[in-house]
């Protein structure tokens, strides 16, 4: 464990407090791709099958029951709550499922370290995780006013990513085994779906403005 | 672990 990973983890929890207490404290959605939630609930569902078999350490199982609790959360809100699931842009976030799912699946039955179930599940996660943030970036672009505490959720999101890029590094320089290609191709992948949204994100920060995508 | 691909991260 490192303080760049620790930071990643950090800002991964912060957004989705950030989403949380969106949720809860305005009663709304607006503007949230209940298909990216989906999938994320998705990806930490594959990803922490480990949950049953192997410990690394306290505050990993805690993390990751975390994650799995929130994520859940989420999705129970915008999809059963009586108030919440109205405010849900459901003709906007018309992302397909299956074009991310199956080329990530596809992709994972292909490329793994073994053939196992829990790994190709894992490989899944990993390259899910990468592309799940499209439906988000989709919606947002169609949304004409993008409220400040989604654009923060999407930009901590992305500080999270950045973090644990700084982390690989951090771990290829100082691990001697420490190879994960899968990770790490995925990883700047998804790291770099962002770069998009931060551009306009500074630009509209700097300009102390509301953030806007161009069309 | 030796072959670096732990699951260690989140």
């Amino acid at each position: 464990m490192n303080l760049f990973r620790l930071c990643g983890d950090m800002f991964h929890l912060l957004s989705i407090m950030v989403l949380l207490l969106k949720i809860r404290a305005t009663r709304s959605c607006r503007g949230i791709s209940l298909k990216t939630q989906e999938l994320y609930a998705l990806v930490f569902v594959c990803r922490y099958l480990d949950l049953f078999y192997s410990f690394i350490s306290v505050y990993n199982s805690f993390m990751k029951v975390t994650f799995l609790a929130t994520a859940f959360s989420i999705v129970r809100y915008m999809r059963y709550d009586k108030v919440v699931k109205q405010t849900y842009d459901r003709e906007q976030d018309t992302f397909r499922y299956v074009f991310l799912i199956a080329p990530c699946l596809l992709l994972a039955l292909v490329l793994n370290h073994r053939f196992t179930l829990t790994e190709v599940l894992w490989t899944f996660s990993i390259y899910l995780e990468a592309v799940a943030i499209l439906p988000q970036l989709v919606l947002m672009q169609r949304t004409q006013n993008i409220d400040n505490l989604t654009a923060n959720y999407v930009a901590l999101l992305g500080a999270y990513r950045g973090f644990y890029i700084l982390n690989w590094i951090y771990r290829f320089a100082t691990e001697r085994h420490y190879r994960q290609w899968i990770v790490w191709i995925s990883g700047v992948i998804q790291t770099a779906l962002y770069a998009d949204f931060f551009f306009y994100y500074a630009l509209c920060w700097k300009a102390n403005k509301r953030l806007q995508l161009p069309a | 672990a030796a072959d670096g691909q732990a699951h260690d991260e989140l």
